[in-house]
């Protein structure tokens, strides 16, 4: 798979011990950003395929299966989920044992829903607020001002699960069946 | 219960001093977390006792680590998923503290920078984590996330060493994770990183690990430059998370156990994807 292609390139250049260490020049290290950027950036096809091959939807024209990551979480910030008022998260366990972990999503909203497609439960989902600290980091591009966290529990060992968030406003939360 | 988070495993709490308090409920243990910095040194690099501190060597001009002066404040957020506390030391160190009542860890979200250097001076941020353990000047670091090493203060096992810089002569590489054992009261406290970082124990009882370093001087080592990272016209912002995970040791093989499969899900961390859902990519077909 030529997308995978550039991740062999990576893996092949970070292994020299300025990459580990981190005592590579300046420019270098932005390079380094770029080929990891780019890696990452062409992984989102490899996984909607995949995600794709799953559903069973692998040859159709929807584009329902075009998965997004996430590079900015560490500050943040996320653009499918804080530009939309229903998104999907879709939480993959590269581990070989079931796992249970909380996923918190940055968004702008005060009040949302979180529905785990193929069981039906709702976990609760709590709003906290992202840090000034965090809002003000320089070329930090985010209007989330919040984060919704969740408990995802039980993901399948190389497996996902898939969570729908929806945007309520204050007059339509209602109690959601646990 | 507006100034302090807790569950059934801890209470935590912010001191006056601004650090961070955390009592283990039941367990005569305690940490007091805080923030400090060492200043870089800084030679003229023309022989090796005069080299700067830099990308190669961490080399403090001073004996001791200098604290922050609290300005900041904290604030508490709690609900049915997760309890924070939002904590700020300064401009540029801040922290988000959290617990889970279905997980037994305390997680530590740093933040530091952009670290001035208006005057001219290089900094490098740690944290440290001071308990009641005794620990009799031994603690132990992760060798590549393989075994835990034992490392002793001012001691190497194959030679009679005598430490010049007695703070950068203990650290040691902390790949995943850093750990103390009170042997006689059956107490531990492991601090599993999300990156690699320095890290040693100066004093029994204490973990400390370089969380973030910006300095004015090249080290002369070979990179021909001073580690003086910027972006967007200012210093790079640092943010990681720690997890802190201690206690009496009853059972050891399920302490091992839990203490294993946290690092597992640390290192190999869910991956977090998704996609918008809109009419054309509708709820159903997900």
């Amino acid at each position: 798979d030529e997308s995978l292609e550039h991740f062999r390139e990576a893996m092949g250049v970070m292994q020299h011990h300025d990459a580990i260490t981190g005592t590579e020049k300046q420019k270098v290290a932005e390079d380094y950003s770029r080929i990891l950027y780019e890696s990452m950036d062409k992984a989102g096809e490899i996984i909607s395929k995949a995600i794709g091959k799953w559903a069973g939807t692998a040859n159709s024209t929807s584009e329902t299966f075009k998965i997004f990551t996430c590079l900015e979480l560490n500050i943040s910030s996320c653009a499918f989920s804080e530009k939309n008022d229903v998104f999907a998260v879709v939480v993959y366990n590269p581990l070989s044992r079931p796992v249970s972990t909380y996923v918190r999503v940055p968004v702008q909203g005060n009040f949302y829903v979180v529905h785990s497609v193929i069981d039906g439960v709702y976990p609760t989902a709590q709003i906290v607020p992202i840090p000034e600290a965090v809002q003000k980091i320089p070329g930090r591009k985010s209007s989330a001002t919040n984060e919704v966290v969740f408990r995802a529990s039980n993901i399948p060992p190389l497996g996902i699960r898939v969570y729908i968030v929806t945007k309520k406003t204050q007059e339509n939360v209602v109690d959601q069946p646990q | 219960s507006d100034k302090f988070i807790s569950n059934e495993l801890y209470n935590i709490s912010v001191n006056t001093n601004g650090n961070l308090a955390i009592r283990w409920n039941n367990q005569d243990m305690s940490v007091v977390q805080s923030f400090q910095y060492y200043t870089g040194a800084e030679g003229n690099n023309k022989i090796s006792a005069n080299r700067s501190s830099g990308a190669y060597i961490f080399r403090p001009k001073e004996t001791s680590a200098r604290n922050f002066a609290y300005i900041g404040s904290y604030k508490i957020y709690k609900g049915p998923v997760v309890e924070e506390l939002h904590q700020t030391i300064n401009d540029w160190v801040s922290q988000v503290v959290r617990i889970y009542p279905e997980e037994e860890y305390i997680e530590l979200d740093w933040l530091v920078g952009p670290i001035p250097v208006k005057d001219k001076i290089g900094r490098e941020i740690v944290t440290r984590y001071s308990s009641n353990l005794q620990t009799d000047k031994t603690f132990y670091t992760d060798s590549n996330g393989r075994e835990m090493l034992k490392r002793v203060r001012n001691y190497r096992p194959t030679w009679d060493v005598e430490l010049y810089e007695p703070i950068s002569g203990n650290y040691y590489p902390v790949t995943s994770k850093i750990a103390l054992k009170d042997e006689k009261n059956q107490l531990k406290l492991n601090v599993l990183v999300d990156r690699a970082q320095g890290g040693s124990s100066l004093e029994d009882g204490d973990v400390e690990l370089m969380l973030h370093r910006r300095l004015l001087k090249d080290d002369a080592f070979g990179v021909g430059e001073a580690l003086n990272e910027t972006a967007f016209g200012e210093g790079l912002v640092a943010r990681g998370r720690h997890h802190l995970f201690g206690g009496k040791v009853k059972g050891v093989d399920e302490f091992v156990l839990k203490e294993k499969e946290l690092a597992l899900k640390l290192a190999l961390h869910p991956w977090i994807l998704g996609t918008p859902v809109n009419s054309s990519n509708n709820l159903e077909d997900v």
